[in-house]
């Protein structure tokens, strides 16, 4: 199958770490000397890198679209226009192949998901993010993510996460939750398996926003074991430790347990919703 | 005496807590609420707040000059405009006073040093910090330092360094660096207090922009001691601990070694330019 995640926030929120981080891969280089010479008013890009993830025989193409130059300027009206064009472009990209008469669908960047940085400013949502996440959060799967988590202490996150959960509830911003209906049968909810199911996903929607730290480098943990860590003077951050950040729930929700929600939710909600303002004119 | 500092920069960068940790005293409140729920176009406030460091019976009152509001739009062209403005006010104003028949000069606000505080994004400097940094550092004595600097590795934060200062030099923005020349005839070369008082001004050169971090909070450093820090469940970051930033390094620069510098400098040099411009028409 294949996945098309959307990875959108100003430039220095470890992006491009968390993408390696991600897929393990050096997909692509942190690059500051390519973004950070050009003039003022530059416009917003968008990166298309294709990656395979190969995990237990399943294999998973994976498309990532980066959003280099969002946010950096001084004015940055409308800098959420080329991701919402992008966005949108594939919707009708499809509609158009499917309207075909072979109905031959070569071509399909649909968006499963958008990852959405949020800066670790420990107060709350800038207008920016609200004006972006708005329009991404009515056209694809939204998941809002608190970048450089390693930058709040364990109060300071919470704190922040109930504030940005605040405001996006004030703003109406749909975000994509863990469905917490099962698919089977509802007189069947003794079933062991999905009362685990239904409290993993309240775990998940707890957690949220997720708090993000990436790292490709490896450190010994002082256990003798090597993990993916930022190392400080004062001490050693973990990428997959649950109690230093939500890394692993933000992976396994995106690329395991609710991949084929995304891609169901994309192709079937998201999608229509566009087809349907599209053909209403 | 009197000493004017502003501090500038975007919301969330840790400025209130070092105003406060400079100070020891809650000078005023991390105020988030009051900030951040305004509408998207609000304009850039200045705060001013006053104290009294009394330290070793040298009574010194300092001014803060607090900058809210500057580049959270989503459109920040002339965020700048208030800033310069209220500089040149200053020096508008103290001429006029001067030029009183009885020079009564009641009221000086001129600024001695601003801070600016740029993001730790690790890669460099965003375009509204150039074009602000360049606007102040023709009207006062520009300090820019790295904000929330427990968010790089040391690694990290020497590239970052370097970076900074090479934007800031191919920029052509004017820093305030301590005066490498001694006040004391230079054929007096060996006496060694100058001799120290030179190799510290080095030293300070060297490190900066400096990399800032604050806290108001106490917690055991191991030792028994009751440090100024910030708790993170993989370690302990001490504002005051020269390996973990440059906290001291400042407050030594602006308070201490060189508080004279700056006043002279901005009394005469600054002032000077300020007056001649506006003489000249
Ligand atoms: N504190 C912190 N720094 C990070 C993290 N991830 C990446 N960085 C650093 O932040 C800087 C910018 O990272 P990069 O991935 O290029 O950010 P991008 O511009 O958003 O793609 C680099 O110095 C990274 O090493 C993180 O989780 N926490
Ligand atoms: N990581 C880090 N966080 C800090 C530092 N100083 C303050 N903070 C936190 O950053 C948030 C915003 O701080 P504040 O002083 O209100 O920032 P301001 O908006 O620039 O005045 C609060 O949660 C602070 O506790 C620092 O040096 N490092």
């Amino acid at each position: 199958g294949h996945f098309t995640l959307m990875i959108c926030g100003e430039s220095g929120l470890g992006k491009t770490t968390f993408i390696n981080t991600l897929f393990q891969t050096t997909l692509k280089q942190s690059d500051p000397q390519r973004r950070h010479s050009q003039p003022i008013q530059k416009t917003v890009e968008i990166d298309i890198l294709r990656a395979e993830l190969v995990e237990k025989k399943f294999k998973l193409k994976v498309n990532v679209i980066d959003t280099p130059g969002f946010g950096d300027n001084v004015n940055n009206s409308k800098a959420w226009q080329p991701i919402v064009d992008f966005i949108d472009d594939q919707h009708d990209s499809f509609m158009r192949q499917e309207q075909q008469p072979f109905r031959d669908v070569k071509f399909d960047l649909r968006v499963h998901a958008v990852l959405y940085f949020i800066k670790p400013t420990g107060h709350g949502l800038k207008p920016i993010d609200i004006e972006t996440m708005k329009r991404i959060s009515t056209r694809a799967n939204l998941i809002p993510v608190i970048a450089k988590a390693d930058t709040l202490t364990s109060n300071e996150l919470q704190i922040f996460k109930n504030r940005i959960r605040q405001v996006i509830e004030a703003q109406e911003i749909r975000i994509f939750t863990p469905p917490l209906e099962s698919n089977v049968d509802s007189s069947d909810i003794t079933n062991n398996q999905d009362v685990a199911a239904i409290e993993h996903a309240r775990q998940l929607i707890e957690s949220m926003p997720f708090a993000i730290i990436g790292s490709t480098q490896k450190f010994d943990n002082g256990s003798g074991q090597l993990v993916l860590a930022r190392k400080y003077p004062w001490g050693l951050v973990e990428v997959e430790n649950d109690l230093h950040c939500d890394f692993r729930k933000l992976r396994s929700l995106v690329l395991r347990t609710y991949l084929l929600d995304l891609i169901l939710t994309t192709n079937e909600l998201h999608y229509e919703t566009y087809r349907r303002l599209r053909l209403e004119g």
